[in-house]
């Protein structure tokens, strides 16, 4: 299992700098070994927004965080992708721009796997396919009712 | 594979039998605040599996039957089934033969709970193993619950480990 | 000061009722205190929202939980006013309604306190006495501009 | 008892002398991700006394100085000052007779670290003193750091109990 990890290890750190660049429009990033032993050591992230130095990822804002942990899950996706995901509104830190960004790549992933996404941001919501509403109209009860925008 | 549909009933705050049609491609579950989006969630993570309610922010089962509002009394038992579309034949050799399975759990207010895998009673062990293969099984990254989105990022390098080892 | 203890704790009760009223349109809200003697005990929060049940506060969903907080917090300012209160992105898990329901209380409390408030919510930017852009025109370097919404 | 100015010159994101004006009423800090909005609220609970660098997102003092860019070196220094009006006479007896304070920390990466209040170097227990009693000095409620406005409902019983002492 150890060659396999390792092969996985390169295969999503791969994708992980070109993700990265793609949601912060440059910049770069990298996971790293804390040890020699794969099969013993820890994975840090190594990450700098566009025109930053390089510094350790608890500096980053919390939006940057967000967006980092995103592009870390998208990578992890292009190489295994899970046959459903479920997104709880990851989209809750982010700007404007940033949630541009998200919703364009969570689009390209969403044409080979399915998505299902809680948000209460209304860019996210004209770029899903369906929308599903909950109301508590009676309260203390959920109730499903179709939504128009 | 994907999510075909997702029935819940007496699960949290759905009392009402409710069925959720899930198309390929992106669903965004909208609305106000408490109105019970995550609980969806909840209910998904449940039905394949999760066995401890303090993951499911309840304390005990109780907390994942309905438990009453100002005009109806609580229920006596909560059930979710999921319906998984399986023509990419990413499930088990077991179930090669199905286009689409079925996995309901209930569980009642005296604690017995049941699962079944197309109608056929069946352990929370089956329902695992189910799962165990497709990426879906464990927690880390194909579902994120809310405020979680973080935890990949602030988490420390052991744990991050775990992640790698499911994607291997 | 055990009776300083006790006259606070009424207080701030008396309020957090009141202002959990004005930000959930209804319900109401208590704290209890976990043991006999003031001194000794903690504080539990035992609220529900309007038209539900009482129940463990930690079944709440993020927004009311959020909203919860925000009601103790600003009960406590109606008995000891701060100076100054800093709140950063307090508004981000609130949907439209409960951050209209913010900004109104905010507005009025703001008559005798001062606030200052980190948001990327157009609602609380547009209700602000003054706005202070910060920028990163230059990477990695911030700078304070003149905002116009 | 308002802010009436801060100054923050090499202090974390900002390399460049910016003063910030609060008039009262309500003060929207805007902007995008990771422009340096939560770096003003560091400035701020740092000028006032916070003296464990893990309360302000940082490992050591070297992370509150301007560590470069891509296109500036890192700086030696970082200095804040915090200009506090007192017209309700709020401020402890010894300012009675002040309209305006001034509190003034530096520190350099050789980690030494200067106080001032009204330009006369002063110590960290005087600036502590100086807050104490306002509310304004524990940071339970006055300062909402981001990503937290939940730790109220979320934290322990015996937790929310430091809350209200500082509230009596
Ligand atoms: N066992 C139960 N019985 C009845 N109601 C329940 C039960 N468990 C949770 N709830 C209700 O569900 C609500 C929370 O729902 P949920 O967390 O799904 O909200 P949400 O739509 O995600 O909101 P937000 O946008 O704030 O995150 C609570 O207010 C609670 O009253
Ligand atoms: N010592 C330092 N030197 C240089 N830059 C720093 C230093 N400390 C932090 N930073 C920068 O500050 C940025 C984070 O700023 P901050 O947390 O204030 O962003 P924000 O405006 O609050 O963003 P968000 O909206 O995502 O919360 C980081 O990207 C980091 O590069
Ligand atoms: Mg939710
Ligand atoms: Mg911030």
């Amino acid at each position: 299992t150890r060659e396999r990890l390792g092969e996985t290890f390169e295969e999503i750190n791969k994708r992980f700098d070109l993700v990265f660049q793609r949601l912060f429009n440059g910049g770069r990033a990298e996971l790293r070994l804390t040890g020699d032993d794969l099969l013993e050591s820890g994975i840090e992230i190594v990450a700098s927004p566009p025109g930053k130095r390089l510094q350790n990822i608890n500096l980053f804002s919390g939006g940057e965080k967000a967006l980092t942990a995103i592009a870390l899950i998208f990578s992890i996706f292009l190489i295994k992708p899970s046959p459903f995901s479920v997104l709880d509104e990851v989209d809750a830190p982010l700007d404007d721009v940033n949630v541009e960004r998200f919703n364009m790549f969570l689009k390209e992933l969403a044409q080979d796997n399915q998505f299902i996404v809680i948000t209460h941001n209304k860019r996210t919501m004209e770029m899903a396919d369906s929308l599903l509403g909950i109301t508590m109209e009676e309260a203390g009860v959920s109730k499903l009712v179709t939504v128009e925008l | 594979m994907n999510i075909k549909s997702l029935t819940v009933h007496g699960f949290k705050s759905f009392p009402e039998r409710t069925i959720f049609a899930f198309p390929s491609g992106i669903s965004a579950i909208v609305g106000p605040n408490g109105c019970g989006k995550s609980n969806i969630v909840d209910a998904i993570r449940w039905v394949i599996g999760e066995h401890n309610t303090r993951h499911l922010r309840g304390t005990g089962l109780e907390d994942l039957i309905f438990n009453g509002s100002e005009t109806r009394k609580p229920m006596g038992m909560a059930e979710v089934s999921i319906v998984l579309t399986n023509e990419d034949g990413r499930l088990p050799a077991l179930y090669r033969n199905f286009t689409e399975v079925e996995v309901k759990r209930c569980v009642y207010r005296s604690g017995e709970s049941e699962f079944f895998i197309n109608k056929v009673p069946a352990r929370l062990k089956d329902v695992v193993e189910l799962f165990s293969d497709t990426g879906i099984g464990r927690r880390t990254y194909s579902i994120i619950e809310q405020g979680q989105v973080g935890w990949l990022v602030t988490a420390k390098p052991e744990q991050r480990k775990a992640m790698l080892e499911e994607a291997a």
